[in-house]
């Protein structure tokens, strides 16, 4: 899977993601990547998110609107949203993967409870990092 | 207009390992994604919309076999390659899917020609693929998405109930697959 936030100089913000499944799915099988609120999401008025990870559970936990309705109705920062998401809720449920988010700020978050998750990102001062490894 | 911007991009996540990863895979991986971030960097840097970058940074990375998503897509039980994607602006809470494809070269395009030119959110299988000839979407063959090392990681685990996502330490030729063991299929 691959994905994608952005946001721009005119304060909008974007999300994208993509994937090739999973090796030995059967019957149609799909995961969040293709469904919008589990994979992806973006709201000027909060953030954007793309998702990757073990989709099932991302489906049911409707992950990526998740972090934005912690930012609207709990006031949560984008960072703390996203880090109770994916490495507090997804792990209690045995839910493996992580997220890339930006907000409407710029901030960035990019927690993931894997082993490792190819990450990377630049900023407008031209900060830029990757990374794989935890 | 404001000069604050930025992108962030992923290329899937599982158990990876550095004592499992060469350094010309860190490299080839760290260039890749280094590209797809620039590629939508520049668009944003010219002024360009959140909506054009990152549908040019998935683009770059869909049409690269390191990465499970385009090209590098892997193969399903019948050792036929499904693609999803999605799309979605932040601005307008417009989103545009599509599910199941096989013959469409970018999904990430036909998810945002989904977004921009039907009433719909998402289109699935052969009818997402007649819409995507309508509107000129590329399409491939199915040999375009061969890949012998995807093919590999199937025949490894074809015949048991074991489903592989993006990237694991237990791929011992490229480390990019992760097992879910006992795992149902949704």
């Amino acid at each position: 899977t691959v994905g994608a936030v952005a946001l721009d100089k005119h304060g909008n913000l974007a999300a994208a993601t993509s994937t090739g499944g999973m090796t030995n799915k059967k019957f149609g099988r799909i995961g969040d990547s293709p469904i919008i609120g589990a994979g992806t999401y973006a709201n000027n008025a909060t953030c954007a998110v793309s998702c990757t990870g073990h989709g099932e559970f991302f489906i049911r936990n409707v992950v990526a609107y998740d972090v934005a309705a912690l930012m609207e109705y709990k006031n949560l920062s984008l960072v703390d949203a996203a880090n109770y998401v994916v490495n507090e809720k997804l792990v209690k449920l045995g839910g493996d993967g992580g997220l890339i988010a930006i907000d409407k700020d710029g901030n960035i978050a990019m927690p993931f409870n894997t082993k490792g998750m190819y990450r990377a990102y630049k900023k407008a001062n031209g900060e830029s990092k990757f990374l794989i490894f935890k | 207009m404001s000069e604050n911007f930025a992108i962030v991009i992923h290329g899937g996540a599982g158990t990876i390992l550095k004592k499992n990863m060469t350094d010309e895979q860190e490299k080839a991986y760290q260039e890749k994604l280094q590209e797809a971030l620039d590629s939508g960097y520049a668009i944003l840097k010219n002024g360009g919309s959140a909506i054009d970058a990152v549908e040019k940074a998935i683009v770059v990375m869909e049409d690269s076999p390191l990465f499970n998503a385009g090209k590098g897509a892997v193969y399903t039980n019948v050792a036929t390659n499904e693609l999803d994607a999605s799309i979605m602006d932040g601005k307008t809470l417009n989103a545009g899917a599509v599910s199941g494809v096989r013959n469409v070269k970018n999904p990430i395009k036909l998810a945002r020609v989904v977004m921009e030119k039907s009433e719909h959110v998402m289109l699935s299988g052969k009818g997402a693929e007649d819409f995507a000839k309508q509107y000129k979407i590329e399409m491939v063959d199915s040999a375009y998405f061969y890949n012998e090392h995807r093919l590999k990681q199937l025949n490894k685990i074809k015949d048991s109930e074991k489903i592989q996502l993006d990237h694991s330490d237990n791929d011992d030729e490229q480390g990019d697959i992760t097992e879910f063991k006992d795992s149902k299929f949704g």
